[in-house]
């Protein structure tokens, strides 16, 4: 453990909720319930009490905020994901033991790893530091600087050693009960409300490291992943929102819940709309609200019945390139109709596999073809595949590790297979 | 091993600065990080989240550099604020 080198020099701490979370789906009592568990977690091991008091009393020792942004201190919050949280050491400076929560957090109670970030978990650590713990590399302690993700019922968590040896370093031991045990002191507050409800047990959660999207898109400068009825949205620094993939139709408003599969999508430059495929369908979205009912893709011009796999707008001419297997056409926004003489065999991007994923525009310009769990990059304007293409996605695009087998680079080229029943 | 990229160097510059592991920049000497500094940065920042040290902005490192985390320094730079004690 490490230590800030300041402490409190009384026993009993009060502590206050000034700013509650905009847009989290925990309820102000569930925060509040929450915030007194984590302290608890605290006093259990040390002796220290701690009381709240009215949110108005700016006077306590320990208030709490839920901030976004640039909040009036030195640690500015960056949105979803990064830093999620931080809190200010013991001392006589009225900002000393403050703690605030990145309000642009998914903040959640009772959730599986993944499903957003557990305030309960991140709460226990940032009292640590308002305490006067500093960061531990200890394997097993709260006090590690990246989030671990949820640490069980809050009633029943325990400090690690390390945590509470830091602790007690600082205020000494409490006295055991007669089982070695200490003894939970009785709460003022109410009894922790049920989790949440889980986001949908019937679909399993799909690994974004197995790669094989249906779909990836630049909307707005983040790249979008979308796998079954999820997507994960990859900030533009490269960060990903969060681990775990958002639900399709609790982000696009409208989308019919039939529609469990985007199979390409793209941002349509002319006026920032979001188009998703799906079948021989594609919907239209004004930021995350639809507009209107489904569209038959034969309004871009593709015969009745046809689906894409991928669809992306080229910087260089501002043409919708719109790809089905090994052919593409190629649309033009402002006359709204296709250009002539397509489709074509998609062998022109050379070096580009068939049948894509799907393929987009990064924010540098670079065109990248996706398939599989692999990426071709091709540079700014060029037709041309850059020649260490393919790459694993994983790394790059979205917090994987590097696949350990020996690299297995899919053939591009034309494709003439044939394959049997029984084989 | 791979040569990072640029980017992937910068942000971990910028990284290694704001939780305490790299002093920051100092204007006035308008003093360049030297490689073996950064290096060495590198290994404590792999050694205290249980990495490899290899001192390499290798994949894995790069990947913990972008998990969510509290926004404190894991090394808190003023003199004689830190005491850290082993078991």
């Amino acid at each position: 453990y490490a230590l800030s080198g300041s402490m409190w020099k009384k026993r009993t701490l009060t502590w206050s909720i000034q700013s509650f979370s905009q847009s989290s789906q925990l309820n102000q009592l569930t925060v509040r319930t929450l915030m007194s568990y984590a302290l608890a977690v605290w006093a259990v091991e040390s002796g220290l009490t701690f009381k709240e008091v009215d949110s108005q009393n700016q006077e306590a020792d320990i208030l709490i905020h839920f901030s976004r942004g640039y909040h009036q201190d030195t640690y500015p919050f960056d949105g979803p994901g990064g830093t999620l949280a931080h809190a200010f050491f013991p001392g006589e400076h009225p900002i000393s033991g403050d703690t605030h929560f990145d309000d642009e957090e998914t903040w959640t109670f009772g959730s599986k790893d993944g499903e957003g970030t557990d305030l309960f978990a991140v709460a226990v650590h940032e009292f640590g530091h308002a305490l006067g713990l500093g960061h531990s590399s200890a394997p097993n302690s709260i006090m590690r600087p990246f989030y671990q993700g949820p640490v069980g019922d809050p009633d029943k968590y325990r400090l690690s050693q390390d945590d509470r040896d830091g602790l007690q370093q600082l205020y000494g031991k409490v006295s055991n009960s007669p089982n070695g045990k200490p003894t939970r002191k009785p709460l003022a507050s109410p009894p922790l409300p049920p989790a949440l409800p889980p986001d949908s047990p019937s679909t399993p959660v799909p690994d974004r490291c197995e790669g094989n999207f249906d779909a990836i898109a630049n909307i707005r400068g983040e790249t979008f992943f979308f796998k079954g009825p999820w997507f994960w949205r990859l900030q533009p620094s490269g960060q990903l929102v969060s681990p775990r993939p958002a639900r399709l139709h609790r982000f696009w408003e409208g989308l019919p819940t039939h529609v469990r599969v985007i199979q390409a999508a793209y941002a349509r430059p002319r006026d920032g709309r979001i188009i998703l495929f799906s079948g021989p369908w594609f919907w239209v979205f004004q930021d995350r609200q639809l507009e209107g009912e489904a569209r038959p893709l034969v309004e871009f011009g593709l015969p009745p019945g046809e689906e894409v796999d991928a669809v992306f707008s080229w910087p260089l001419n501002g043409k919708t390139y719109l790809i089905r297997g090994q052919q593409y056409w190629r649309y033009d926004e402002e006359a709204a109709r296709l250009d002539p003489g397509y489709p074509r065999v998609l062998s022109l991007w050379e070096g580009a596999p068939p049948s894509p994923d799907d393929v987009t525009v990064s924010n540098t310009g670079d065109t990248y073809f996706f398939k599989g769990t692999h990426f071709w990059r091709f540079a700014k304007g060029s037709v041309k595949s850059e020649s260490d293409s393919p790459q694993p996605m994983g790394p790059k695009w979205l917090d994987c590790p590097a696949p350990s087998s020996p690299k297995t680079t899919p053939k591009t080229g034309t494709c003439n297979c044939h394959c049997e029943l029984n084989q | 091993a791979p040569i990072p990229r640029a980017q992937d160097v910068s942000l971990g510059v910028d990284w290694l600065t704001r939780y305490g592991y790299l002093p920051p920049a100092d204007p006035s000497q308008a003093q360049l990080q030297s490689l073996e500094k950064l290096q060495d940065a590198i290994k404590i920042m792999q050694r205290f989240a249980g990495l490899p040290e290899t001192g390499q902005m290798d994949p894995i490192t790069i990947a913990t550099m972008h998990k969510p985390r509290c926004s404190l320094p894991d090394i808190l730079g003023a003199a004689g604020l830190v005491r850290r004690r082993r078991r």
